[in-house]
């Protein structure tokens, strides 16, 4: 299954009907309450497998929860002013938006040329099947190239019974990703047991317990350690191993599963394994990526012939003239536009401006990484972000050296996975706020690793 | 009189576009496809639908795009969604 990346903040939903099917282009029997019949069995097929509720707003409910409520369906034709006009009978069938803050989010179409129908032949389009699908993306589910699976882009036919209809196991996999498994099924009473039907307090359910993660791509992304992070056209990517992540500058992932880097960066050798730092040079947009002792630089997301190039091209030398063998960090410091690299606890500045051969390092570097206090001297990774502040990047922390600053002595660090890549909260001990105290009082230590 | 209907080819590459396996057309540059990327996109199309991988616009891979389907892309990029929002802007 593939997740866009948004879903809604809340679990309890609520959705509105704006337009009816045409009569002439329906089936004579399609009439309002059983359009709204259909489209409830569409929803209950996805609240049956996550903890998701949905209403239906009536007209006075709609004033008082905005224009519609969270899902607005409507059947329109043609240009609709949403970017995705219908293309008559075939074609495309309906659309609908991802979840989000924007006032098109969760808003469901459907062709209104198209000859919908309930359980029809293949001379119309059965109105379920296709608003189980759309209703997927309105929650936050993008296509799925898995068979079976309602997430698949192409029309599949009506289903025999809808009020028994299940998902298919890829699309509950994919829903519960998002949203967690539903506990319990409602109780079941039995028919005609009595006038009065009584009924038993149920016992208090069980606290809710975090969705157990169990894939390898959740693992990657949540446990940190990233070889590069760098901000790219205002986009922060998350490199590890062949993979990478990306923060789009709404401040989403573009997808929550990793994609792999030799896909989009084009240029680089298809082994490549482990990225050591990336930055995007601000005078000229291009982006220059460093791999052990050799360094390639790209414009856009292909690399310009000739890379790669060797490390030593960049005069850098330690303190003790021995060589660099690799870059650990490197980023443009806004502030000053000035390039960093980082390698073995020292680093060395650059004046980039708008020439790219013959670069050196400014005079009197490399200097001591420990001069940058409060954070690790051995950096994962590096970026200018928000104001012009400094973001170092080492295992799953991030600290903030605010615009300028090299000497916060108390820099506290947060934690990149709940902070940047969308990961449940974890209270993990850090140096300067150990979350448990030993026990019995005996001193305990904790290192910048953990 | 009516603009000429685009050769299959033409419809198959913006069927591709329209459904995010090659990147949409931008009428301020004029950037080419290249063959490879047309026929990677094509595969990847293939692949997606379970068709066999020939990277060729063939029957099956001309029927499927013929095959009623949702308006949404098959890969969706970060390119896609702020079009739509310049969209609604507009």
């Amino acid at each position: 299954y593939a997740l866009s990346g948004l879903r809604w903040d809340r679990t309890d939903l609520t959705w509105s009907v704006h337009s009816y099917p045409n009569p002439s282009r329906s089936t004579s029997v399609f009439q309002p309450d059983m359009v709204k019949g259909i489209l409830t069995q569409a929803f209950k097929a996805w609240s049956d497998v996550a903890p998701l509720s949905f209403r239906q707003l009536s007209g006075n409910d709609r004033e008082d929860m905005g224009p519609g409520g969270d899902i607005r369906v409507s059947f329109t034709r043609s240009l609709h002013d949403d970017g995705y006009p219908f293309d008559g009978r075939g074609g495309t069938l309906a659309h609908a938006f991802f979840p989000g803050r924007d006032d098109v989010a969760g808003d469901t179409h459907f062709d209104d040329d198209e000859y919908w129908s309930y359980g029809g032949d293949s001379s119309s389009t059965d109105l379920f099947t296709v608003a189980v699908h759309e209703f997927g993306h309105a929650l936050g589910l993008s296509h799925s190239s898995s068979d079976p699976s309602i997430m698949r882009p192409y029309y599949q036919g009506a289903v025999k019974d809808i009020s028994s209809y299940n998902l298919p196991l890829d699309d509950r996999m994919a829903i519960q990703e998002l949203y967690g498994r539903k506990e319990s099924k409602p109780t079941v009473h039995p028919r005609g047991s009595g006038s009065t039907p009584s009924h038993p307090r149920l016992p208090s359910p069980p606290p809710p317990r975090p969705t157990k993660h169990s894939d390898r791509s959740f693992q990657n992304r949540c446990e940190g350690g990233f070889d590069a992070v760098a901000n790219i056209r205002g986009e922060v990517f998350f490199f590890k191993g062949p993979h990478f992540w990306r923060m789009q500058r709404t401040g989403n992932l573009v997808s929550l599963n990793p994609a792999l880097i030799r896909n989009f960066w084009m240029g680089l050798p298809p082994e490549t394994n482990k990225i050591d730092a990336v930055y995007e040079r601000k005078s000229d947009g291009i982006i220059i990526f460093f791999i052990g002792a050799q360094y390639w630089v790209f414009k856009d997301n292909v690399a310009r012939p000739g890379y790669p190039r060797p490390l030593a091209e960049w005069g850098m030398s330690t303190k003790d003239g021995g060589k660099v063998e690799r870059v650990e960090a490197a980023f443009v410091w806004a502030h000053n536009g000035k390039t960093y690299l980082f390698s073995m606890g020292e680093f060395w500045k650059f004046d980039e401006g708008r020439k790219e051969e013959g670069r050196k390092p400014e005079g009197g570097y490399p200097k001591d990484a420990a001069l940058w206090r409060g954070v690790p001297t051995d950096p994962d990774d590096i970026i200018s972000w928000g104001e012009g502040d400094a973001y170092f990047f080492k295992d799953n922390l991030y600290w903030v050296m605010q615009r300028g600053g090299l000497d916060q002595d108390n820099v506290t660090p947060k934690s990149i996975a709940v902070d940047w890549l969308r990961c449940p909260h974890v209270p993990t001990p850090t140096p300067h706020l150990p979350a448990n105290p030993h026990p019995r009082g005996k001193d305990c230590s904790c290192d910048l690793s953990r | 009189s009516p603009a000429p209907m685009p050769d299959q080819y033409a419809r198959g590459l913006d069927w591709l576009s329209r459904y995010g396996y090659l990147p949409p057309p931008d009428p301020r540059t004029s950037k080419l496809q290249t063959k490879d990327g047309v026929e990677r996109a094509i595969r990847e199309m293939q692949r997606f639908g379970g068709l066999e991988e020939t990277g060729r616009l063939d029957k099956d891979t001309l029927n499927l795009m013929q095959t009623p389907r949702c308006s949404l892309p098959d890969i969706v990029g970060s390119e896609d969604m702020l079009k739509r929002k310049r969209r609604r802007k507009r």
